[in-house]
């Protein structure tokens, strides 16, 4: 089963 | 102060019916470009971006940059006294605790008024670099809904494969499998009802249909919806308005 991953991987916080 | 008057507001109820199931509260950041929003859902997968523009508004002004707490659903409940066609005058005062809505029918017969109150959100934004994507495939909203919903019915992830061939939605699940390709498609007469697809490279991706299945409460700001892909990046799919747009972000799923 492919594992969801999050947006913090990709885009730093501001 | 904040004062922005929309002609019709059917604009402020879509976008708020588009992303209510998403994000709960959220600030409506005003400023002199209009008013914008971002806002991640709670597992952090998903992400809202929106922008009215000033052009947008039929009286626009903004002398400080205000951030309006807003609750979305108790908006709705109040953006529900408001008729699709009236006109909607938006005003709050620098550092306010509550938004005022003002609703007038065409025939200048019926002012309603509305006060919202507002909370303090404390809100994370994401830097979201300009990105050139591999694959960019713009098609009627309707469309892209119904493949979402229909293979929804079928398994909770979809592979999305871009190549020079045209983009397949493809989904295996318990009961059997679908897949849906697509094939460029421009409509010379009607753009918005055609397909089309620029390649910079092939694509390959899964994503979860709950999120797109969201995100399609979108289709009724847009009758086209633009889905860009990258390899290893998030999803961004555009309904792109008028005056603005309303932008979705979704992480990939890995490792299938």
């Amino acid at each position: 089963t492919p594992i969801q991953n999050d947006l913090s991987e990709y885009y730093a916080l501001l | 102060m904040l004062e922005a008057r929309l002609e019709q507001s059917s604009v402020l109820k879509k976008v708020v019916d588009a992303i209510k199931d998403l994000v709960q509260d959220c600030n409506f950041d005003c400023n002199d470009s209009g008013i914008q929003l971002q806002a991640m859902d709670n597992s952090h997968v998903a992400l809202v971006a929106m922008h009215l523009k000033t052009e947008g508004f039929a009286l626009y002004r903004c002398d400080r940059n205000i951030a309006l707490g807003i609750n979305l659903v108790s908006l709705q409940k109040v953006l529900r006294a408001a008729q699709n066609e009236d006109v909607m005058t938006l005003k709050a005062e620098d550092s306010p605790d509550a938004l005022s809505l003002v609703f007038e029918n065409s025939e200048n017969d019926r002012i309603s008024e509305y006060d919202l109150k507002l909370m303090d959100i404390d809100q994370e934004h994401l830097g979201i670099p300009e990105t050139e994507y591999g694959a960019t495939v713009k098609m009627p909203s309707a469309e892209f809904q119904r493949i979402c919903r229909d293979l929804s019915l079928l398994s909770e992830s979809v592979a999305i494969e871009a190549t020079k061939e045209g983009i397949k939605f493809s989904c295996t699940g318990d009961i059997g499998k679908g897949a849906v390709t697509l094939r460029q498609n421009p409509n010379v007469e009607k753009p918005e009802l055609g397909t089309t697809i620029e390649l910079q490279e092939p694509v390959a991706l899964t994503f979860s249909l709950k999120y797109l299945v969201n995100f399609c409460k979108a289709s009724g700001l847009s009758n086209t919806v633009t889905i860009s892909l990258s390899n290893e990046v998030p999803l961004l799919i555009e309904y792109e308005m008028e005056h603005g747009y309303v932008r979705f972000y979704l992480a990939p799923k890995i490792g299938d």
